[in-house]
């Protein structure tokens, strides 16, 4: 299981038009000057698997992850879909790829689509659990925090593993 | 619960001595210890860090070049309990000099056969030894993508 | 309390649009608001920052190395208040891509007249415009110092 | 007033033998590969101008700060100074230049001297910060803390403002 396809709609930097990602398994890349926009795939990936903090999608609050460049637009809603491939099955859904959408109204809550069918958030959460493949620290590593892993005292790191069994 | 942590314990230990040696081509060592194995769930781990024609120290008194690596080879061996499908990395190589940044390369391609790895960085040669490579830019303060073939030379 | 609390607010925000212009070449803006006049000291200080061809923006929601800008150009400013005699900056620079090291580059020049700046990089393009170069390499696990003259390609 | 010259001895990754740093006005760079003491430099320049904190020196202890390479040397001193030009007399003591010494015994207080004279360490703050040369988080960034300086929310900013005025 990898993701082989990203699209961003609405979100932070990327406008009111959909951008499209495709990627393979391996070592992807993504360059480009400061404030051009590579973080803000970071957050979009963690957004639609479900990350709902503002402080982790590096935002003062949900509202601001809309597009802010054209205020009228406001009412178009943000929609983010990250595609797995699933041939080896890992997420336990009997099809070759699995796209989860999040959709996110301006003045509402989130939906989830699985495979563009309408399913609650718990649904998502859970097969992504299964599949381990849930954003968490130990697998998104936000610009700047690296420093912060290799300063957790040796408590933390022993719990850290207490977890994981 | 003890035997059970034990097993895990062992498994990381021994990640992170094969990850560090193979960053260093053989020359450094790394390893997990135990503070008190009579108090396992009282006391901590310490993650203990030998680079090359080095004194061995424990992780946090290292330098900040020195506590990417050790952090990366502690975060690549947990895979062997739990091993995620991506890894997201955004610019984790900032603070590395040339050698360090080398040695992240070596193991970032190694483990990216396992799992896929999406990396953010500013520096080529990353970069250049991508399978694939996107370029962002933004125009009229929006994002745009564009998709580059691996092996080119990336200006950033 | 009031009289001079603005005083000192106007001196800063005039040396933040000063150093924000000059190292945008005039082409971005920079400023602080006070978020509620009638409240001074209940509320806050905005840092507003425009780069180039961008909208404004409170400086918490820029990018990193936008953020690493827009924080330099803050400490500077506070210079018109309270001229330090002297700055250590640890790797101010890590995060910054080659248009942005350019800019922080022409600032430190610029107030390297006023105050002592003492920088630690890696990167080339700042270490060559110095007066002065110190490389540092550690040998059996002690650190050694040996002088540059100014102006040397220094590689790292 | 500028630092002209920092000797560090027995001090962190510095061995017991002393090292001489001479600088200028203007523009100095430090620059080496990871591990070789850059940082170190930056600590050894706070320590002699009265910093205390282990977490701000990073270390866990102030004994950590001993080089370790050789314990039997434990029983050596630290010894850091820094000598401003003074020319300018911005700091309030009638010579051209003010030399500031601080050494550590392993089982003991600090001592610290002014121009070779033992003074107390109050003495010593008094006069750096009528220079404003006291080392504080405005004029020492720690490798990484930059972004956190960005991150201060406009309350952080208003309460620096009122501290210097
Ligand atoms: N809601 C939003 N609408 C429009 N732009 C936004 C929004 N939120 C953030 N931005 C902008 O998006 C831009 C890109 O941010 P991002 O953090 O992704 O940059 P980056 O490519 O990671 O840069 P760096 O190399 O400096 O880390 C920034 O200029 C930021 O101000
Ligand atoms: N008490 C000590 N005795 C000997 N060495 C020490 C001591 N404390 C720290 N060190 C070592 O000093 C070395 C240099 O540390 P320093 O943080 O100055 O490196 P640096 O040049 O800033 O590197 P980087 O570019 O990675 O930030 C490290 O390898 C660290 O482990
Ligand atoms: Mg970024
Ligand atoms: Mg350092």
């Amino acid at each position: 299981v990898h993701i082989k396809k990203v699209e961003i709609y609405g979100f932070k930097s990327f406008g009111f038009t959909n951008k499209v990602i495709n990627l393979e398994k391996g070592m992807m890349c993504i360059t480009g000057p400061n404030g051009s926009g590579k973080s803000n795939i970071l957050d979009a990936i963690a957004f639609a698997l479900g990350e709902n903090s503002p402080k982790s999608l590096r935002v003062d609050k949900l509202h601001s992850l809309f597009h802010d460049d054209n205020n009228e637009q406001k009412r178009k809603n943000i929609r983010v879909s990250v595609t797995f491939d699933n041939s080896d099955r890992v997420i336990p859904v009997d099809a070759n790829s699995v796209t989860i959408t999040r959709e996110m109204p301006f003045d509402g809550d989130s939906i989830y689509y699985l495979n563009g069918k309408h399913v609650s958030k718990s649904t998502i959460t859970d097969l992504l659990d299964v599949a381990l493949a849930t954003p968490n620290r130990l697998n998104n590593v936000q610009q700047g925090m690296i420093m912060r892993i290799a300063e957790l005292n040796s408590e933390e790191r022993r719990k850290i593993l207490e977890d994981i069994i | 619960k003890r035997k059970i942590f034990m097993e895990s314990f062992e498994k990381v230990d021994k990640d992170i001595r094969y990850i560090f040696s193979t960053m260093t081509d053989n020359l450094g060592s790394a390893w997990l210890e135990v503070e008190d194995t009579d108090n396992i769930f009282e006391s901590g781990l310490s993650l203990m860090i030998q680079f090359p024609n080095k004194p061995a120290r424990e992780s946090t008194s290292l330098s900040g070049g020195e506590k990417t690596i050790a952090a990366i080879t502690f975060l690549l061996a947990l895979q062997s309990l739990r091993s995620s499908p991506y890894y997201l990395f955004d610019e984790v190589d900032a603070h590395l000099d040339a050698q360090n940044t080398e040695r992240l390369l070596k193991i970032l391609i190694e483990k990216s056969k396992v799992s896929q790895m999406i990396i953010v960085t500013l520096k080529d040669m990353i970069a250049s030894h991508a399978n694939l490579v996107y370029g962002v830019y933004a125009k009229n303060g929006v994002s745009n993508i564009i998709k580059y073939k691996s092996n080119i030379e990336v200006t950033v």
